[in-house]
């Protein structure tokens, strides 16, 4: 029984023991901000005070890229920078914050710009961070890639949260409606989160959708070889899916991968606050697994994990806890009366191949 | 002789983002120029190489330094943009490692005759205040060719990141 999630809850259902923490020393992960959002030290302290026993962790931050701004800190930045430190336990962590320092400034390109210009950047990213693909130029977004790109050949993993609309919505002309995914999400060369839920909230059991849970088609990118196999496995394979107008299932479809996003606890302003939830939740937990995973190759003389998405799709859903219960939202319409795609054994586009299962996964990924 | 920038036109501006009126011709914008790259396909292969763990290159990385001598734009970008640049007074850029990205500082007025077409505004959304242009730019031809797209022109941040989401949003209980 419990009464929202933890640390202490995340760890267990991901079957992470007081053990699992970093050791490393040249390892790293950090979580990236663009709005008016800031982390305030004394909240991270407060969080490891009341939810961090049981694991040797880390309660200050190693390094912060940018200016904080004063006042309030932010409920995002708050469970970014905490959540990645309980998974990712004893692992150094960075944070980028980038609200513009100038009116005419873009923070998300800052932060891409950031990253070409430092020699030595953690090895994890996660950024909660998305915007409508319809809104965005090709040219802009083929460039973005192009970053992500620089970003992979360097060995950093770079992980996206899917959004919190699930497969969206876009009302076009004469009352149609589309699917609306979401960029960088929909990008072919990062490593998307969607979100789940526990079938029971107040128990750790198993895991169902998170119905919030940002999945889909990119209607830009065309879908990568390294997950051609398991999408047509789903297309095919699935018993309903919504009708072929909303989508476009020869896009790169994401997520690729989920964690819990529903009910955390999270300590804002020195107040603990519960039931937030989000992507937002499951990116960082995700990403400090994936820094845990680095740890130990990195003990072990091996390379970081990078670009994760052809390894990963190469496991088959080995290593995780596959999601195959419930369905996303989508449009409220006559067609498709709000509901998105539905969670199927194997892949699919609102919890990818599933959720970590700690040991499994380190012992998949060292091998 | 000018052409439009076509793939990166997209002018709307969000319902939530209020006009607070035109920026004045001495204020500063900072634009970021994000010039061509080179051997872009190269470096799709590189990384598809590096990230397949059946490839005797997996996780064979890149320095920072290797992948800007493999994306640095040409020699002749790098003048062409900055000739065009400093034909108009601007001068107050720098670059980053990877010499793929030119911030540069300038007046609006600079701003409006370096991208012809835009025209520099500010908006509102809360205690948040962006200088952009809601109409299309374009550059002199000669330089087209060379840039991908101009920063801090059009876009605007989303209504907010991913997540936030927290709630109230379900109302569940136990039983």
């Amino acid at each position: 029984f419990h009464l929202g999630v933890t640390p202490a809850v995340l760890r267990s259902r991901y079957n992470l023991t007081a053990a699992d923490v970093g050791s490393a020393a040249n390892n790293s992960q950090a979580v990236a901000q663009f709005l008016e959002q800031f982390y305030h030290p004394a909240d991270l302290a407060e969080f490891m005070t009341m939810f961090g026993g049981g694991f040797k962790h880390l309660s200050v931050v190693d390094k912060v890229v940018g200016k904080q701004g004063g006042g309030k800190a932010g409920i995002e930045a708050s469970l970014d920078v905490e959540y990645i430190m309980s998974s990712g336990a004893n692992i150094s962590t960075w944070v980028f914050t980038n609200p513009g320092r100038h009116e005419s400034q873009e923070p998300f390109l800052q932060w891409m710009l950031l990253l070409s210009n430092i020699s030595s950047i953690p090895w994890v990213h996660t950024i909660s961070y998305g915007d409508d693909e319809d809104s965005l130029s090709a040219a802009y977004m083929d460039r973005i890639n192009a970053e992500f790109m620089k970003a992979g050949v360097r060995g950093i993993s770079m992980l996206f949260a899917s959004g919190d609309s699930g497969a969206g919505c876009r009302h076009m002309d004469r009352g149609v409606n589309v699917f609306r995914p979401s960029f960088p999400a929909s990008s072919p060369y990062v490593t998307t989160v969607g979100g789940t839920s526990f079938k029971n909230p107040y128990k750790i059991t198993y895991e169902v959708t998170d119905y919030i849970s940002g999945g889909g088609f990119s209607n830009v990118f065309a879908m990568p070889d390294y997950q051609v196999s398991a999408v047509n496995s789903y297309l095919k394979g699935v018993q309903s899916l919504p009708p072929v107008s909303y989508y476009n299932a020869s896009g790169r479809a994401y997520p690729d991968i989920a964690a819990l996003s529903d009910n955390y606890w999270v300590v804002s302003n020195r107040v603990p606050i519960p039931w937030v939830s989000g992507t937002s939740a499951s990116t960082p937990v995700f990403g400090g697994i994936l820094s845990l995973i680095n740890d130990q190759r990195f003990l072990k003389g091996l390379p970081s994990l990078g670009f994760l998405n052809p390894r990963l799709y190469k496991l088959q859903g080995r290593a995780l806890f596959d999601v195959t219960e419930g369905c996303h939202l989508s449009c409220l319409d006559e067609k498709v009366q709000g509901k998105g795609f539905c969670a199927s054994p194997s892949w699919d586009p609102v919890t990818g191949w599933g959720t970590p299962n700690y040991p499994a996964l380190l012992k998949a990924l060292l091998e | 002789h000018a052409a439009y920038l076509e793939a990166d036109q997209d002018t709307t501006v969000p319902e939530d983002w209020v006009h607070a009126g035109r920026v004045s011709p001495v204020e500063e914008v900072e634009l970021t120029f994000a010039l061509k790259q080179q051997n872009v396909e190269r470096l799709r292969e590189l990384l598809q190489q590096v990230s397949d763990p059946d490839s005797d290159q997996y996780g064979k990385y890149l320095t920072l330094e290797e992948v800007t001598s493999l994306v640095r734009p040409s020699d002749l970008t790098q003048k062409a943009i900055l000739l065009w640049l400093n034909s108009h007074g601007v001068t107050n850029c720098h670059t980053v490692l990877t010499q793929d990205f030119l911030q540069c500082l300038m007046p609006v007025q600079v701003a409006e005759m370096l991208l012809p077409g835009s025209e520099f505004h500010r908006y509102t959304r809360g205690d948040r205040s962006l200088i952009r242009s809601a109409s299309p730019y374009a550059v002199h031809n000669d330089v087209s060719q060379h840039l991908d797209f101009v920063g801090g022109v059009h876009r605007f941040p989303p209504k907010s990141e991913v997540g936030k989401s927290w709630s109230g949003r379900r109302q569940t209980s136990p039983g």
